[in-house]
């Protein structure tokens, strides 16, 4: 596998809804 | 132009440094507590948002070497995720905290604080103390841990927990024995059976033992243990099963953290243990810099509904042979508003999705491409030497403002993610890596 490293997730809403298998992102949220 | 059509962005390098003091969380609608979920600062290890920060200094040299540290241990970690992810069943969990104590590193990887614990308040306390107590005459004891989406076991050092076979740490030491909502696991229970690889035996008074071997051979060890935590100003979670070490040799964390929150997908951590309140959705905001603050959150709070249009989503994939881990399918990448020429195949691996992961990899078909668009952007830059697996580095000195080529991720399903300026440098390079093989 890759990686998403912590670096590129700064500043985003990482969502982990794991009932719903999915993963949600949301720019500019701190 | 460019700048206005998003394919650029111009960042004062003044901005890129922390400033003296917090600046605190940047404030959305339903981005504040909520007693519908558990809400709690997330702050970087040091700066002016930890509630103790260091008053350490670094030098510039200091920087460049820790930052070298950070990137190598960071490639640990991932060599150790990989290894999970082919089949490996060792319990080893994928730790690369540094054993070195830089300022750099410790920039890496973000906590939250917890209360833990019941501690019963003497009639002689101040009124603070009576002020922060549960309505029980009791309040917990503040720990600082750091936040692992890629571990499942949640630890914490107790009392006794002597140097060196313990580390230090910032806040005092949690003591069992001073909690009134404390207890042991018992040996023969259904949560001792449930911590599989990481169980240890028994103790002589029959209470079940934990150990954790990380990924660079440190190991924390000690009584598994419930009691009630305190994540952010409403909510308790009662009976929480955590880790009380007494011992975390070798160790990794020289970092004076109180130990770790795990939010894996396995079934002994936090995320599981909160099934039915939270519904295993949980999220977080790593903040772009360590005078910022960000927010982690357990469940779904009504009001945060507001927000849904907002968000971008791609599915999230699971694996039985792993199920720490959590996975995405990323599908393309655009550099200045331009997708990279790279065939659809390269990216059919998953990316593990990590909140301690520090770099992103990528296949190496992906990352010469990346590399290659990225560099024709910033031409006007003075190129500096690679630092460890960072091979795109350069020389900010005297430069006021830089103009920095956007990056998206687009992930499956088309969800398009525009990384923040914060997101695209570490230092002063690209932070993107490659991994071994485009086949792995």
């Amino acid at each position: 596998p890759g990686f998403i490293g912590n670096v590129q997730q700064k500043t985003l809403e990482v969502v982990y809804d794991v009932p719903a298998k999915a993963m949600r992102f949301r720019t500019a949220a701190c | 132009g460019d700048a206005a059509a998003g394919a650029y962005m111009v960042i004062a390098t003044s901005t890129m440094k922390p400033k003296t003091f917090c600046s605190g969380h940047k404030v959305a609608p339903g981005d504040v507590p909520s007693p519908n979920s558990t809400w709690a600062p997330l702050h970087h290890l040091y700066g002016p948002c930890s509630p103790a920060p260091s008053s350490a200094n670094s030098t510039a040299a200091d920087v460049a070497a820790s930052m070298a540290d950070m990137v190598d241990d960071d490639q640990r970690r991932a060599d150790y995720i990989q290894k999970r992810l082919t089949g490996a069943t060792d319990d080893k969990q994928p730790m690369a905290f540094s054993s070195r104590t830089s300022q750099y590193e410790k920039n890496g990887q973000y906590a939250t604080n917890g209360g833990l614990g019941s501690v019963p308040h003497l009639k002689s306390l101040s009124t603070t103390a009576t002020t922060n107590s549960a309505p029980d005459g009791t309040s917990a004891v503040t720990q600082t841990v750091i936040i692992d989406s890629g571990s499942d076991v949640s630890w914490v050092q107790c009392k006794p927990c002597p140097l060196p076979m313990c580390h230090r740490q910032r806040d005092p030491l949690f003591d069992p024995a001073m909690s009134t909502t404390y207890a042991a696991v018992p040996c023969t229970s259904a949560a001792c059976a449930q911590l599989g690889p990481y169980r240890r035996g028994c103790s002589a008074n029959a209470q079940c033992q934990f150990g954790i071997n990380y990924g660079d051979g440190s190991t924390a060890t000690g009584t598994y243990s419930f009691d009630d935590l305190t994540l952010g100003p409403y909510d308790v979670i009662r009976g929480f099963r955590f880790g009380c070490a007494h011992a975390d040799r070798g160790s990794a964390f020289d970092y004076d953290v109180a130990g770790s929150l795990a939010l894996g997908g396995g079934s002994q951590s936090l995320v599981q243990q909160t099934a039915t309140r939270y519904g295993r959705v949980f999220s977080y905001c790593l903040p772009p810099t360590a005078s910022s603050l960000g927010f982690l959150v357990l469940g779904v709070p009504p009001e945060r509904a507001q927000l849904i249009p907002s968000f971008v989503s791609t599915p999230l994939l699971s694996s039985s042979m792993a199920p720490t881990f959590y996975r995405v399918l990323l599908r393309a990448i655009i550099v200045a508003g331009r997708p990279l020429a790279v065939p659809p195949a390269v990216f059919s691996a998953s990316s593990v999705i990590d909140s301690s992961t520090i770099i992103s990899r990528l296949p190496p078909t992906a990352y010469q491409a990346l590399r290659a668009a990225f560099r024709s952007a910033m031409t006007m830059y003075r190129a500096a030497p690679p630092v460890s697996i960072l091979d795109t580095c350069y020389d900010f000195t005297g430069v006021r403002s830089i103009t920095l080529p956007s990056i998206a991720l687009v992930f499956d399903g088309g969800a398009t993610v525009n990384l923040d300026a914060a997101g695209i440098l570490l230092g002063s390079c690209l932070a993107f890596a490659p991994t071994a093989s485009d086949r792995m």
